[in-house]
């Protein structure tokens, strides 16, 4: 089902995304 | 970047609700205020929006627009010398919300930009990894614009 995988590949985009900010050391130096 | 700008309002809006501030937060005139942003910021970090700090913002402020206007000023000030002084991070080239236009039209465009440069501070506090937690758990929908928002910021940032 294309709307499916269509579905799966947006969570896999918010995902990386927000995983790749968690993974960011702060923002806040020392 | 093309964000739809009143989408941005609406969905940074379902986000700030995830704090649970005493001060209404459902509507765009609920948030004219600055009451449940500030209570929202001293949330995010209460070293620099201090409860001192939160109790100059007044929250029965009805419809005085001076009132409006000088909760909303202390909010857009303190949180650009956050990102300058503790995220070490300049926004000039971020377009400054127009508080006047949030005070006097519920501009959302206006307030959007607003709640976009509080939802930079809260990806990026010390405690940044339970607020992206928290948007990880709102509809994919928001999650998007949510990140369509973060990338705008960081895409305006100077170190």
């Amino acid at each position: 089902d294309p709307n499916m995988k269509g579905a799966a590949a947006n969570e896999g985009v918010l995902a990386n995304f927000f995983n790749s900010l968690l993974s960011k050391k702060t923002g806040v130096p020392g | 970047m093309d964000v739809n700008k009143t989408v941005l309002c609406e969905s940074l809006i379902i986000w700030l609700q995830t704090f649970n501030t005493a001060a209404p937060c459902k509507t765009v005139d609920d948030l004219t205020s600055g009451a449940a942003m500030s209570q929202a910021l001293n949330q995010i970090d209460s070293s620099w929006f201090s409860e001192n700090w939160l109790a100059r913002i007044k929250e029965d402020v009805g419809d005085n627009v001076r009132l409006k206007m000088n909760n909303l000023k202390k909010i857009l000030q303190m949180m650009v010398d956050y990102y300058n002084e503790v995220l070490s991070q300049q926004v000039k080239d971020f377009p400054m919300p127009d508080l006047m236009r949030v005070v006097e039209n519920s501009d959302q465009i206006e307030l959007g930009r607003l709640l976009q440069l509080i939802l930079g501070c809260a990806i990026k506090c010390d405690r940044k990894q339970e607020y992206i937690q928290i948007i990880m758990t709102l509809e994919e929908s928001v999650q998007h614009v949510v990140m369509t928002a973060i990338q705008e910021l960081m895409s305006k940032e100077t170190m």
